[in-house]
């Protein structure tokens, strides 16, 4: 038996808004841990990986360790029918073939439940081993939102470098060539303005843009981003997700033929 | 011309 109550439904929309399009179908795993989620591209390029804290939810009951393949398309088309202020339960009982989700708006004078399918999907698992970066970097997820948007209009790939002068994207395409450079910056008003840098060496790595793109549809989820670099790792683009986890997109990077 | 590389030169399989 499964039942996690979640008061703000509105990061489970959230949640799927960020990843349904990278990923086509992902098992959720259930545990006393939490709700989470291992996933890759079709093309295991990317990787992305969920943790919803089962303390962020209300009411966390998940008696066995459960593992639900769900087609993440369909899944986004029940949590869309779920308002932005409701409440949404996840149900399913040991062996069914099925998931249900429940919407309950604030003021409980609506109650509804979708039943979704499951399906058996042969998934591999990854260990993403601790690693030491040599450069993390954290700013406003909505400027990291807007460089990545800005740059796929130039060139398909950008090239990410930190130095002690700030983190440069780069990119370059038949029309020309682009940089941005930002600098850290933690004299803001709010801490979620900040760009903060630190590096233990400078590196630099070329990513495809397309993906950066897909990931920054998380950005509703936080106001920061954090985005880590090592030169013989993928780039980690993780998003926290208040008060109960976060979502991370690894990505390899492009190099040299 | 550069090489996509894949998440599985990375990361093993668990």
């Amino acid at each position: 038996m499964l039942e996690l109550r979640l008061v703000q439904g509105s990061l489970l929309k959230k949640v799927l808004e960020a990843i349904k399009d990278l990923v086509n179908d992902a098992n959720f795993d259930c545990s006393a841990t939490g709700f989470s989620l291992q996933a890759m591209d079709s093309s295991h390029v990317a990787l992305v990986a969920l943790l919803l804290r089962s303390e962020g939810f209300e009411h966390y009951r998940c008696d066995r360790n459960l593992s639900m393949g769900m087609n993440l398309n369909n899944m986004s088309k029940m949590l869309k029918c779920a308002g932005n202020d409701d409440i949404i339960t996840i149900k399913a009982d040991d062996g069914s073939d099925t998931v249900t989700f429940m919407f309950e708006s604030p003021n409980q004078d609506k109650i509804a439940d979708f039943e979704m399918k499951l399906m058996d999907i042969d998934s591999e698992h990854l260990g993403i081993p601790e690693a030491e970066y040599q450069a993390i970097v954290r700013m406003p997820s909505s400027e990291f939102a807007r460089i990545c948007k800005d740059l796929s209009s130039i060139g398909d790939t950008v090239v990410i470098s930190v130095t002690k002068e700030g983190v440069k994207f780069s990119t370059r395409g038949d029309i020309g060539t682009a940089n941005v450079v930002c600098r850290q910056n933690t004299t803001v008003d709010k801490p979620e303005e900040a760009t903060v840098i630190e590096m233990q060496e400078p590196v630099s790595l070329t990513f495809a843009l397309r993906y950066m793109n897909s990931f920054t549809k998380a950005t509703p989820l936080s106001g920061t981003v954090t985005i880590s670099l090592s030169s013989d790792l993928p780039i980690v683009v993780e998003y926290k997700i208040a008060e109960m986890g976060y979502i991370r997109f690894y990505l390899a990077p492009k190099i040299e033929d | 011309a550069c090489l996509q590389r894949r998440i599985f030169y990375y990361f093993s399989k668990d």
